[in-house]
């Protein structure tokens, strides 16, 4: 329905406002309706607008800051409606040392109530832990699960290559 | 619905019999370029009743099952199990006494198709059914697949629009 | 054709002047997220010649104009020299006694362009003419742009075939 | 023509079947004319063995595996003619660490004869550079290019944020 779109639309809203400048040091990104008028089924922009930098148009980001404004539309949603469990795809690859702390402050907070499935090759990352799974394929082509400690795996990870 | 663990065979590249359990907090995943983290993503995807082979990577529903390597011949099925704690009670009434849940899909290389929850078979619908209003399922945002994380800034205005949808 | 320096004016995000050198073997380009590291790869393939506003990651041919910040206005103008040692003796006749080569091309708020080879005005496809058989330009397969390199194992079988002609 | 055509296409294979093995440890790259009879316009196609599998379809092949089989046919292009220039942007992203180190070892390799610029996040690939320009964006919105040493950037990457 029309009200409960604007519901949502206003509240992801709120949350890009508390979330984005997290992410985006400063930054702020927010969405915003194509055709006011046509509000049943009119598209939906995102405006975004790096701290310090002028609004500019998306294609124009870097690839690690749009991967910042991906996580905090991912994260205000998730502020709306938590999911029990999330899972992240190798999310953290296009952001540098500073981003990544700032998604692993993120991540931890938001994991205290959800339950959290991160893939990922950043050894920060892997220090946010609460477990660990390693998969490996010693035998080529066959993949083997094994719950790792932190140490284990950078030894590990020398090993099975 | 707090996940508890995840079980594979014959799934992807997971031939043998694999447990992932799930604790509280943050499960991270990690390993070299190939050796199966995706596919256990594909799996969930999977389990939770994902229809379109193309979001799990696959030509076909059947590319899930174990193909074989050189050493190896393919298997004949893949099955997943996804167990759940039924912590919110907030499922339909005829599974919601239960304190932990169980759903799985098989699928055989003939075509065939299984479902079945707590062990008991069941139809697709019954499982995509129970994750409705429990704030979980395949929806948009809570399982970032690789490589797309970018794609939420520069989809098109139909898209997001599509997703604050589903937010909703 | 080694390429000896890079100078940017006005380019996107190098408000001030800027000079890059390159020296022999791996010169490595490293800072945070948006600092300007891929804008460097956008002024060569732009000095180079490139055309396509979205090959540069703009809507137009001035999206390259330093667009100004909070604290400082936009400039009017966009220009790029890139630098290179003749040290094959491969270039046409007209410019094959030069040890040096220098290409600059410049853009203007009101949409003009000036090109030149040697502070000399020359046109466009001057300088896209130079580079024809130096083994450089903006080939396929010499530059490589941020979040591409799988898109060549995933290409179309048309795409494919275009780079092997290209090869050629 | 026809004949350079498939005389580059042979030569692609030839160099590809030197290249591939290096960065997928022991795979294979090959293309493969999709019609044989149409060699005026037929499409290329490519077929991925990495070691121990079968022969898969590529849209299976990992992220990594992906970006692996597109260094092979660049550099396999590469060692057919070797442009005095290579710009790589942020190539090693989805690679992990030995794959990194697979792929340094390359780079170190063909940098004897060409000039490369390499734009990275990664520090294993930062400790094979020659040279290593920081940009810094100190005044937000506006790049600033510093030539720097190894020890410098480290500390540099941390104060500049
Ligand atoms: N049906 C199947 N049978 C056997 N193996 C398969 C099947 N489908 C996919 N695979 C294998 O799974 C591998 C890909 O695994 P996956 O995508 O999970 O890797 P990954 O660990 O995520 O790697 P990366 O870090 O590069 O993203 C491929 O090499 C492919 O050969
Ligand atoms: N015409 C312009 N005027 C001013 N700034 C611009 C202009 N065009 C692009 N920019 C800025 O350049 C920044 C992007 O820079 P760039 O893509 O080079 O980042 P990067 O260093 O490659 O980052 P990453 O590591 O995330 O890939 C954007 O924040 C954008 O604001
Ligand atoms: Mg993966
Ligand atoms: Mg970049």
């Amino acid at each position: 329905s029309k009200e409960r779109f604007i519901e949502t639309f206003n509240k992801i809203n709120e949350k890009l406002a508390e979330v984005a400048p997290i992410l985006m040091s400063g930054g702020r990104a927010s969405l915003r309706l194509m055709d006011e008028s046509n509000l049943l089924d009119g598209g939906v922009d995102i405006v975004v607008n790096p701290r310090g930098k002028k609004l500019i148009s998306i294609d124009m980001l870097s690839g690690g800051e749009k991967a910042l404004v991906g996580l905090s539309l991912v994260f205000a949603i998730y502020k709306i409606k938590p999911s029990p469990f999330c899972v992240l795809d190798e999310v953290d690859a296009p952001l540098d040392e500073v981003n990544t702390g700032r998604f692993i402050t993120l991540i931890k907070e938001f994991s205290q109530n959800s339950r959290f499935m991160v893939i990922t090759h950043n050894k920060r990352t892997m220090e946010a832990a609460n477990q660990i799974y390693g998969i490996t394929m010693q035998e080529p082509g066959i993949s083997k699960a094994v719950s790792l400690t932190i140490d284990q795996i950078f030894n590990e990870e020398a090993e099975i290559q | 619905m707090k996940p508890i663990k995840l079980e594979l065979i014959g799934f992807k590249s997971f031939f043998n019999h694999t447990v992932i359990h799930f604790m509280d907090g943050i499960n991270c995943i990690v390993g070299p370029n190939g050796c199966g983290k995706s596919n256990i993503v594909d799996a969930i995807r999977w389990v939770l009743g994902e229809q379109a082979p193309s979001r799990i990577r696959g030509k076909s529903m059947d590319s899930v099952i174990f193909a074989g390597t050189e050493k190896f011949t393919a298997s004949g099925m893949a099955e997943v199990s996804f167990y759940f704690e039924n912590d919110e009670k907030n499922l339909p009434p005829q599974y919601n006494s239960y304190d932990e849940i169980c759903i799985t899909r098989r699928i055989f290389r003939t075509g065939e198709s299984e479902y079945m929850i707590n062990k008991m078979s069941c139809r697709l619908t019954d499982i995509v059914e129970l994750f409705l209003g429990t704030g979980f399922g395949t929806r948009a945002y809570s399982i970032i697949d690789q490589g797309t994380i970018t794609s939420f800034a520069t989809s098109s205005p139909e898209d997001r629009r599509l997703m604050v949808e589903e937010a909703a």
